[in-house]
């Protein structure tokens, strides 16, 4: 038996909305911890982890671990269902082959129930070890966005570079060249709107911006972005989810042929 | 030319 009832129903939607362009089935994991997800995109360079905290969820009941295969855009379908309002609770019996969301309207006028089909995912699960990172920029992810959409426009792309004068985004294409450079900036009004830069080694990258273009999708869920560089390793990009956990992007670096 | 690395490469099966 499986029951997580979530107030803030907007933050299922908003996740779904950041995942199922780069995955499209995705076993989601239920245990004593949480709600959690991990999958690849189809060509095994990007991987997206998700942890919604159980204390995060106002009732949280998973009787044993459980894992529930799902097409993320049929899930997205029946959660645009939602109002942005509306609480969510999640449904599942053991042995079952559906899952239940029940949405509630704030002020319970409005009950709706779905009813998903589930499915039978052979998912390969990475076992991602703890790292050092070279360097690690906390920016505005609306900063981000901006900067991936703007870099795709010009080439395919991005060096990112960590020096102690700032990240650097770097793409060249057909049409030209572009660098944009962030420098820390920790004197703002609020928390969120810093540009903090830590070095422990300066370091350079270069990414597929269509992918990083496709993480950014995740920026309704949180202010800010954390992008973690260490050479010979996958980029992270983590938005933390308010009070509950995190949604973090892996993807593995290009490197000269 | 830049060769895009996989997964597999950095990350172990769990």
């Amino acid at each position: 038996m499986l029951e997580l009832r979530l107030v803030q129903g907007s933050l299922l939607k908003k996740v779904l909305e950041a995942t199922k362009d780069l995955v499209t089935d995705a076993n989601f994991d239920c245990s004593a911890t949480g709600f959690s997800l991990q999958a690849m995109d189809s060509s095994h360079v990007a991987l997206v982890a998700l942890l919604l905290r159980s204390e995060g969820f106002e009732h949280y009941r998973c009787d044993r671990n459980i894992s529930m295969g799902m097409n993320l855009n049929n899930m997205s379908k029946m959660l645009k269902c939602a109002g942005n309002d509306d609480i969510i609770t999640i449904k599942g019996d053991d042995g079952s082959d559906t899952v239940t969301f029940m949405f509630e309207s704030p002020n319970q006028d409005k009950i709706s129930d779905f009813e998903m089909k589930l499915m039978d995912i052979d998912s390969e699960h990475l076992g991602i070890p703890e790292a050092e990172y070279h360097a690690i920029v906390k920016m505005p992810s609306s900063e981000f966005q901006r900067i991936c959409k703007d870099l795709s426009s010009i080439g395919d792309t991005v060096v990112i570079s960590v020096t102690k004068e700032g990240v650097k985004f770097s793409t060249r294409g057909d049409i030209g060249t572009a660098n944009i450079v962030c420098r820390q900036n920790k004197t703002v009004d609020k928390p969120e709107e810093a540009t903090i830069i830590e070095m422990n080694e300066p370091v350079s990258l270069t990414f597929a911006l269509r992918y990083l273009n496709s993480f950014t999708k995740a920026t309704p869920l949180s202010e800010s972005v954390t992008v973690s560089l260490s050479s010979e390793l996958p980029v992270v990009v983590e938005y933390k989810i308010a009070d509950m956990g995190y949604i973090r992007f892996y993807l593995a670096p290009k490197i000269e042929d | 030319t830049c060769k895009q690395q996989k997964l597999s490469a950095f990350f172990g099966c769990k």
